[in-house]
This record gives C-alpha cells, sequence and structure tokens, in this order.
C-alpha cells in the first residue's frame, strides 16, 4: 500500500459525507447504497464512523461529472479514467470524482463499472491512501470485476488504512485479516446473472482437457480472425496464432472475455470495424478485443433468421464484398453489413454455390484471399471469387504439426 | 489481443499522456534532442512496469499498451 506525502489523514473519527447528485445510470437508491457499503467496508477496519449529510458541506464530497469540472484534472470520456478523489485536507481535499461518461452499474458486468467497487477504491483516497502496486488489492489502481458479494478488503487495503487509523475500537463482527489473498483465487461467478452471463449454462461441448496440437482428429466449435491472429475455439479453449510469436499459445475463453461462455457455435471479425461477433445458441455477442459492446447478447433472430432456426454451427466476413455467410445446416444465408439485414434470395444450399463443399460447416474464417471451411478434422480451402474448391488439408494444419 | 491496427500509431502519443497523467513523465521542450525525451520516458515506461509487475524492457511493448489501456483511477501512481 501507500499513502499520500506527508501522509495527510482526518483528524477525527466522525467524518461526513454528501452526495451532490446522481448518474442517470442508476437508481438514486441504488447509488446510495453502493456508496454507504463503499464506506462500511472502511468503517469496518478502523475507528472512522461516515455520517451522511444532505445539505452544506461534508468532508467527503461526491458527485458524478463529465469533462472539465472545475478541478485539475478533467475526465476523458468512457473508458480510460473512472473516476478519482483527493487525501484528506479543507476544500476539495477528500471529495470524490466519478465520470458521468462511464456506464455505472450496480452489479458487476462486463458493460458497465461498478459503482460500489470504483468508490470504495476513490474512498480509499479520501481516507488517506495512494495506489497499491498489490494485484488483487482494492487500492490497486486498474479496475477489476470481481464479484462483490460478502466483499472484503484485501490484507494490504487492511494494513494501508490501519497504518493511518489504526483498528477498530471495538471487536469488529468479523476478522479484519482478508479471508482470501485475491491474487491467488479464481474470479467467482458473476454477482447477478444478466444476459450477457450465460456462464452458468452447462457447456457440453466444453472439453475436460485440451486436445493435442496436432490431434489428427481435432475439431473446431469456431475459428475467427481478430487483429491479424487466427483464433480457433473448442470447448472452452482457444488456440491462438500470432503473427507476434512463432509458437501457437494456449488460452481459455474466458482469459479473454470473462464473462462469455464456453462453448461458442461460430465467430467471425469485421476487421474494419475492429468487431468481432460470437453466436452461441440462438444469442449473438459483439466485442471489439477484450470488450464486448453494450446491449448484447441479443437474439439471432434480430439478423433476420426465422424463428426456426435455433443456432448456426459457422459464419464467415468477406472483406471485399461486406457480406457474412452464415451457414446452418447444408443451407448458407448472407448478411449485408452494409444495411444490416439479410439478403434476399437466401437461405441457399451450401453445395450449390461452394463447388466441393458438400456438408455441414462447423467453423469458418477468412485469410490471404480464401475462405477456410472446417468440416470434422478437415479444413477446405476455398476461392473467395469463384467459391471453387481449391485444396483439402486437416483442420490442424495451423498449427505447424 | 494485440491492439487495433488502426490505433497503432497513436499508441506513442497516448503512452506520452498516459505517464504524464500517471507517472510524472514530463517532455522536456527545450532539449535540442528527441533522444533526451525518449531516454526519459523510457526511464517512466520502466517505472510502470516494474508498478504493475510487468517485464521492465523500457519499451512500449504489447502488454505495457494493454495494461495502460485498461480502465483505471485518475489518481497518479508515483508523485513527484
Amino acid at each position: 500500500y501507500s499513502t499520500f506525502p506527508q501522509n495527510p489523514r482526518w483528524k477525527k473519527e466522525d467524518v461526513t459525507y454528501r452526495i451532490l447528485n446522481y448518474t442517470p445510470d442508476m437508481l438514486q437508491a441504488d447509488v446510495d447504497e453502493a456508496i454507504a457499503k463503499a464506506f462500511q467496508l472502511w468503517s469496518s477496519v478502523t475507528p472512522l464512523r461516515f455520517n451522511r449529510l444532505y445539505s452544506g458541506d461534508a468532508d467527503i464530497m461526491i458527485s458524478f461529472a463529465s469533462g472539465f469540472h472545475g478541478d485539475f484534472y478533467s475526465f476523458d470520456g468512457p473508458g480510460g479514467t473512472l473516476a478519482h478523489a483527493y487525501p484528506p485536507s479543507r476544500g476539495i481535499g477528500g471529495d470524490a470524482h466519478f465520470d458521468e461518461d462511464e456506464n455505472w452499474t450496480k452489479f458487476t458486468t462486463y458493460s458497465g463499472y461498478n459503482l460500489f467497487l470504483v468508490a470504495a477504491h476513490e474512498l480509499g483516497h479520501s481516507l488517506g491512501l495512494g495506489h497499491s502496486n498489490v494485484f488483487g488489492a482494492l487500492m490497486y489502481p486498474i479496475y477489476m470485476a470481481k464479484d462483490t458479494r460478502n466483499y472484503r478488503l484485501h490484507q494490504d487495503d487492511i494494513n494501508g488504512i490501519q497504518a493511518l487509523y489504526g483498528p477498530p475500537r471495538e471487536s469488529p463482527a468479523f476478522p479484519t485479516k482478508a479471508f482470501l489473498p485475491q491474487e491467488t483465487t479464481e474470479m467467482p461467478p458473476m454477482e447477478e446473472p444478466t444476459q450477457m452471463s450465460p456462464r452458468e449454462e452447462p457447456t457440453e461441448m466444453a472439453p475436460t482437457k485440451r486436445p493435442e496440437d496436432c490431434d489428427p482428429h481435432l475439431t473446431f466449435d469456431a475459428i475467427t480472425t481478430l487483429r491479424g491472429e487466427i483464433l480457433f475455439f473448442k470447448g472452452s479453449y482457444v488456440w491462438r496464432k500470432s503473427p507476434y510469436f512463432s509458437q501457437i499459445e494456449h488460452d481459455t475463453i474466458s482469459t479473454f472475455w470473462p464473462s462469455l461462455a464456453a462453448g461458442f457455435d461460430a465467430a467471425y471479425e469485421i476487421d474494419k470495424k475492429d468487431r468481432v461477433i460470437f453466436f452461441k445458441d440462438n444469442q449473438y455477442w459483439a466485442v471489439s478485443g477484450y470488450r464486448i459492446e453494450p446491449g448484447f447478447p441479443k437474439p439471432i433472430q434480430n439478423l433476420g433468421f426465422p424463428r426456426t432456426v435455433k443456432k448456426i454451427d459457422a459464419a464467415v466476413h468477406d472483406q471485399n464484398t461486406k457480406k457474412t455467410y452464415i451457414f446452418v445446416g447444408n443451407k448458407y444465408w448472407s448478411f449485408d453489413e452494409n444495411t444490416q439485414s439479410m439478403e434476399r434470395g437466401y437461405p441457399r444450399k451450401i453445395a450449390a454455390d461452394f463447388q466441393g463443399i458438400g456438408h455441414t460447416v462447423d467453423a469458418a474464417f477468412q485469410k490471404n484471399g480464401h475462405f477456410y471451411f472446417f468440416h470434422g478434422s478437415n479444413q477446405y480451402e476455398v476461392d473467395i471469387k469463384n467459391k471453387k474448391l481449391v485444396r483439402k488439408m486437416k483442420s490442424n494444419s495451423w498449427f505447424d504439426c | 489481443l494485440p491492439v487495433a491496427p488502426e490505433t497503432e500509431n497513436e499508441d506513442m502519443h497516448f503512452a506520452q499522456k498516459y505517464l504524464e497523467n500517471f507517472y510524472d513523465f514530463k517532455e522536456d521542450k527545450s532539449s535540442l534532442f528527441k533522444s533526451t525525451n525518449l531516454a526519459h520516458m523510457a526511464d517512466k515506461i520502466r517505472e510502470m512496469q516494474a508498478f504493475f509487475g510487468l517485464e521492465v524492457t523500457g519499451e512500449l511493448n504489447r502488454k505495457t499498451m494493454d495494461m495502460m489501456k485498461q480502465p483505471r483511477c485518475g489518481i497518479p501512481d508515483v508523485r513527484s
């Protein structure tokens, strides 16, 4: 942990706070609760008591603001800086400011920032703590989405705040020692199931062990390019072929997108938009890098599929025509990314248009002027312009086997 | 994940702003030598890499950029 220069701290045990305004992202009652819970974290391990004021000057003034808001540090729009707070002193000292351009949420989701977590961090500054370089500590400067049920301060945070204020006067209701060092625990499930976290669904397709790269029977659920790399998905596993490193990298889906369920059905990249679409069952998600775009998942019927289509097999985007081919059974559909609508005349039989592909498609991607269609442990290289089969390979030919 | 290709050119500027905001980096505008500022910036990158437990190289590599682009608190990690 760290403290500010000269260790500023409140010289009293009764500290007041006032919420000056509210974010429209949340119910006011939820904001009140998040702030109160954040204060309670600190009061539970110190002799401090926090009393809310509804008018006049409070020691800690809490507000939401965008861009320049009258202090030394302007906010920067969505992402980047989420909030800041000043160490104890008169005037602006102790005040906590939250960037209104963020999407503030009550729960831990990947479409917004949990106000309780951010407020708890900022109030640490309001009480005199600087940033900690201990990963998992609340005062670590990076926002880390985590379960906030029964949230406990990290031991490093407790050591820091007690160095300034000492331990609570009476025996606390629960031990002041953190239960578990958070850096050694896996991220727990999401606090509340939301539309974006279908993680609790069983993933039948997820193998318990990652298959060997060079297993001749290796099959894939979905494949996509992403910023020049190729990602191969199977169950919860990802094989990552990158021009930036020579070896195939092995990861899990949760490494990149912790809130997405394993077992994608299909994926494709629209590189000009820096966007990847993932399909699972009758829903789809859009991501940009690590970020899941807000408003997802959406039902695949939004793309123009009839209700009879419950899931899709594969998808691939043609960068030249801006059409995305989506494969369902022995047919495929063409989705126009420019007009965001399904093209007329579809679905059509795969075999009718892609000569030599007489079966369903498990996964597909585009690279260097070719489509690569996967079926079982085989892979079919297809010329994009004339849709003709060029050659057949094993599915793991990209792994230098 | 790699940074988006179209944003790659902006990384240097982004990193400079990040180091100014959080690591007390100050560009020496009076210096005639670009290398002086680059060396100073490399020192600050090392400081930032050490803080976050990254490999300390002084180079603006992918992991360092990824860390810089994480959403975070606006209070500096170090003070002058």
